[in-house]
């Protein structure tokens, strides 16, 4: 659902969140429709998740930007984790928006999933999280979310909220 | 455009408008 609702928003906020020519992380790109979209709206896309999703998630991004997109989004294997420095060296990567959608829920990975949101974020660079709040763990989220990062509330209706995060 | 998505191979479509 949260996906659904950043898609919506990128889409008819695109003077607040500008996408052409920019360089996008997406963190838990799932079934790749966050991906999909931002390339649509013109980003340079890296879409990361687990291993054993990226078959599908590859096979939904190509389908669906195969000739539609000056820039082929890529698909990359990424675990969440707080020693991301050796595996992705802060050097080596620069990007406009790192986007995250439906990322929390009830799973032991919440504090690898926030130190791999901080280790993205450089200055110059936005985090985009879209997510239903509603568990007292996603409500802890939250805070710790507001805690690492400079934050703006995007969006809102209802349980679903779409937050915005940059460096402190 | 229209974006089909399959939540798992060759299961459960989503399709979405953009």
């Amino acid at each position: 659902p949260a996906a659904l609702a950043l898609c919506s928003f990128l889409e008819n906020h695109r003077e607040k969140v500008n996408l052409q020519g920019k360089k996008v992380l997406e963190l838990g790109a799932g079934t790749g429709l966050v991906t999909i979209v931002a390339s649509l709206l013109g980003a340079s896309v890296t879409a990361t998740d687990l291993p054993e999703v990226l078959s599908n998630l590859r096979a939904n991004v190509m389908r669906n930007t195969r000739g539609r997109c000056r820039q082929m989004p890529q698909v990359a294997a990424l675990s969440w984790s707080y020693n991301l420095e050796s595996t992705h060296p802060s050097s080596a990567h620069q990007y406009d928006y790192v986007l995250a959608a439906d990322v929390v829920y009830h799973h032991d990975f919440l504090d690898e999933l926030l130190a791999t949101m901080k280790h993205f974020c450089k200055p110059g660079t936005a985090v985009i999280w879209a997510n239903k709040v509603r568990l007292e763990s996603d409500l802890t989220f939250t805070e710790n979310f507001k805690k690492a990062f400079h934050t703006s509330l995007l969006y809102e209706d209802e349980d679903m909220k779409i937050f915005q995060g940059t460096c402190r | 455009t229209l974006i089909w998505i399959y939540h798992y191979a060759g299961q459960d479509i989503v399709i979405y408008e953009s």
